[in-house]
C-alpha cells in the first residue's frame, strides 16, 4: 500500500477527482496553501496498492496543468503609506508536486 | 514511532478525541472532504509509539460508526432547466479509513 | 527525500515560512487544530532531501516558541445554568511537534 500526497492547483481538483472516481480510486481532499505564494491550493491524499501508483500518476499528469502567475513580491513596507511597490514578477506553478509514502498498515472499519 | 492517519465522519470526532485524551494520546485534526461524496469529513493525525497502535485502533473501532447516506448522483445536467434527476442511491460510509505510516524521526521543540 | 510534518502555533507560522523561503525550502500549510485544547494551530508539510532535515529543524527551533496558555477544563455542565466552573489550568504548548517520514518517490509535474 502507498499513500500518494499530491499538492495541486484548485482549478484542476474537480477534473482530477472525477477522473480518479471513474478509475475507482478513492481520495481525501485537504484545503491547503503554498508557503511561497501564500495562496490557496489543494492537497489530496490517495491510498492505493503499490502497483497502481503509476496509473494514478498518469491521471494526475493528464488533469493537472502548469500555470504562470503574476505576483507582486512582498515589498518591505515603509513607515509612510506610499509603499514601495515592486514590479510584478512571473512565477510558474507546476501542475502537481507529488510525494509517495510507504504504508505499513491499512485498516477499514 | 508510527503516524496514524484516520479519515472519520464528523459526527464521531468529538467522542473519538475525548476517548483518545482519556487514554493520554495526542492528535491533530484536519478538516477534509471525501473525493467521491464531496462532503465534509475529518482526518486525524495521531503520532504513537509502535506498540500502542493496536490500542488506538480499538478506540477508533469503539467510537466510529458505519452509516448509510442517501446520495443523488451527479446527473448530467441538460441544457434545459428540468434537469434529469436520477433516483437517490444509498452509499455506505465506513466508520474509519486508517493508514499507519512509519516515522523515521520524532522531535518536540 | 523526507517529508517533515510539523505542528506549530499559528503565531509562529509567518516567521517560519519567511525563514524557510529565504533558505530556499518549499512548504505547504494546512489549517489544523489540537486534539486536547481544540484550538486552531498549523500543520506544515515540508519535503526536503534527507541531508537537509537538520537545517530545517534548526530553522523551526529558531522561529517557534513554547507558550503557556490558561485553559478552563471542560467542566461537566449541570442541568441548571450556574455551571460548575473549574479554576483555569495552565497548559504549556510546545514550539513544534515534528514527524519526519521517509519518501519512497518524489515527482513534480
Ligand atoms: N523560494 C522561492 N523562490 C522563487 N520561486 C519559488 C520559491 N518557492 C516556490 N517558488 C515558486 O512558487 C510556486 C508556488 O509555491 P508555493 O509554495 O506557493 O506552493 C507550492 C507548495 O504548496 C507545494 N510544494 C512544492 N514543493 C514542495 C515541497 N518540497 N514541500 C512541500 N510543499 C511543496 O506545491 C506548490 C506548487 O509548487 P511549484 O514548485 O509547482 O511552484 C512554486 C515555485 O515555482
Ligand atoms: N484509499 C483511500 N485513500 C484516501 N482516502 C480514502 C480512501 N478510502 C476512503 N477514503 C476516505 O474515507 C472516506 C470514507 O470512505 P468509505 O470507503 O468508508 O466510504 C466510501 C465508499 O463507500 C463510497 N465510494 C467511494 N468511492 C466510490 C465509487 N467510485 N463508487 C461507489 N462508491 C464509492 O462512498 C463513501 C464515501 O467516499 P468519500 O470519497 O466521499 O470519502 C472517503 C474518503 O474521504
Ligand atoms: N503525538 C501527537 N500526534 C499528533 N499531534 C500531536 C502529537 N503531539 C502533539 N500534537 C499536536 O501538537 C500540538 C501541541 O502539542 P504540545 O505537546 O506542544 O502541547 C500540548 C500538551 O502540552 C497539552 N496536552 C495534550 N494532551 C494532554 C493531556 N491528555 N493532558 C494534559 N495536557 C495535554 O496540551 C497542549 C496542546 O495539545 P493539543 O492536542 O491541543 O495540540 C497539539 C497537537 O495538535
Amino acid at each position: 500500500m502507498r499513500m500518494i500526497i499530491a499538492m495541486v492547483q484548485d482549478q484542476d481538483v474537480h477534473k482530477l477527482l472525477k477522473a480518479l472516481t471513474e478509475h475507482h480510486y478513492s481520495a481525501t481532499k485537504l484545503a491547503s496553501s503554498g508557503g511561497f505564494l501564500r495562496q490557496g491550493n489543494t492537497t489530496l491524499m490517495i491510498g492505493v496498492s503499490a502497483e497502481k501508483v503509476n496509473e494514478v500518476m498518469e491521471i494526475i499528469k493528464e488533469t493537472c496543468q502548469t500555470r504562470k502567475q503574476l505576483v507582486t513580491p512582498l515589498a518591505s513596507v515603509g513607515p509612510s503609506m506610499n509603499n514601495y511597490m515592486q514590479a510584478p514578477v512571473e512565477v510558474t506553478v507546476g501542475g502537481a508536486t507529488v510525494f509517495v509514502l510507504e504504508v505499513a498498515d491499512f485498516i477499514k472499519i
